[in-house]
């Protein structure tokens, strides 16, 4: 697979540019985390598209941001079942 | 709070991802 670059993405309609980098970005983490692979993704899909074009050139920033998404999301789960509302 | 990601950020759903052999 060719690398993704910033004019490619340009290319891309705004909407469709998420899913371009979702795609590149969607093995490499369901390598890390299958079952988290969906959810963390879309989180990290939040960031600037040109944040996330240097993410999939630097393996380390990205295993790193992976790590981020996962402890926020244990976190949110702990206080969504201590809460217990409705 | 240094983290900015949401955790009720929407899950991406793959088009095109395939299971490596």
């Amino acid at each position: 697979q060719e690398p993704l670059t910033a004019s490619m993405l340009a290319a891309a309609p705004p909407q469709e540019q998420k899913q371009i980098l979702g795609e590149r970005l969607y093995p490499l983490i369901h390598a890390m985390h299958p079952f988290l692979a969906g959810k963390i993704t879309g989180m990290l899909l939040e960031i600037d598209n040109s944040e996330l074009l240097l993410m999939l050139e630097s393996p380390e920033s990205l295993h790193s941001k992976i790590e981020e998404a996962v402890a926020v999301l244990q976190v949110h789960q702990m206080s969504e079942s201590s809460h217990k509302s409705a | 709070r240094k983290s900015t990601l949401n955790p009720n950020a929407k899950e991406f759903n793959p088009r095109s991802f395939a299971q490596p052999k």
